[in-house]
């Protein structure tokens, strides 16, 4: 879950 | 944790924050529909969704207080409950039709050049008739997602993790048990709404049963949806976007 992960672990703006 | 010091009013305000924007298509599908046109629109659209799904969870206040891993697997078991209590309220003045988004609204003729597509649409347009019906105000609706969020594996035996001796672990009970509290929380939030309305206590609660009466039937065809996705899948009729590949896969190994 490469994209999954990415998105949850990326700060929102 | 955040969601124990807010008041069910102010648990509501945050999940309506929550609330993603309207997602458009952008680009006209072909017309004539055909199969692969409209899986190839309907896929893309998802694509799209789903990431905008993931802000939303992190913004549910409490989510992102739970482990990554459960993050993970609440929104890899819920997701097309999510796209498709999503795609009901906004179908719910469109009887009869569906609005994938602004710019994608479907009759059930036009569903149906997908093969198998027609009973999922079918189910789809009952299940909005139901919220049609219940009047379903948009605090409701947005508590029955996030509960929907919280709610998704509840039932999963946690030895799907592939770590069997991690199971029952003291971290795992704890994020259980958080996981529980902040359902309690949207719980309590969603009784707050209904009891705002002027019903009876007994009309209160009975309007509870039947809006979480809902979530059975939206799991219902979500599980076949999933099917209909994977065959599709299967029958190389779509080509499945990055993210929404990745949920579906995640999907049918956790079921399987």
């Amino acid at each position: 879950h490469t994209k999954l992960l990415q998105l949850l672990t990326t700060k929102s703006e | 944790l955040v969601s124990a010091v807010l008041t069910p009013k102010q648990l509501i305000e945050r999940i309506m924050e929550a609330e993603p924007p309207d997602i458009y298509l952008l680009g006209d599908i072909k017309r004539p529909l055909t199969e692969a046109g409209v899986m190839m629109s309907l896929t893309r659209l998802a694509d799209k969704e789903l990431v905008h799904m993931i802000s939303w969870a992190k913004k549910i206040p409490g989510f992102v207080e739970l482990s990554l891993l459960d993050q993970v697997h609440l929104l890899e078991c819920c997701w097309l409950e999510v796209l498709m209590i999503g795609l009901m309220w906004r179908s719910v003045d469109h009887p009869g039709q569906l609005i994938f988004s602004p710019d994608l609204c479907l009759s059930r003729e036009e569903g149906s050049c997908v093969q198998g597509f027609v009973e999922i649409f079918d189910m789809l347009v009952a299940a909005t008739a139901r919220l049609r019906e219940l009047k379903l105000q948009k605090e409701e609706y947005v508590c029955l997602k996030a509960m929907i969020l919280l709610n998704s594996n509840m039932c999963l035996s946690s030895s799907d993790d592939g770590e069997g001796g991690d199971s029952g672990g003291d971290g795992e009970i704890k994020g259980r048990s958080r996981l529980l509290h902040l359902l309690d929380s949207v719980t309590d939030a969603l009784v707050w709404v209904i009891s705002k309305t002027g019903l009876t206590y007994r009309q209160q609660y009975t309007r509870l049963a039947h809006l979480l009466m809902l979530l059975s039937h939206i799991r219902h065809v979500s599980n076949k949806g999933m099917d209909h996705l994977h065959c599709m899948k299967m029958k190389n009729m779509v080509p499945l976007y990055d993210l929404l590949l990745e949920m579906l896969d995640a999907h049918i190994m956790h079921s399987s």
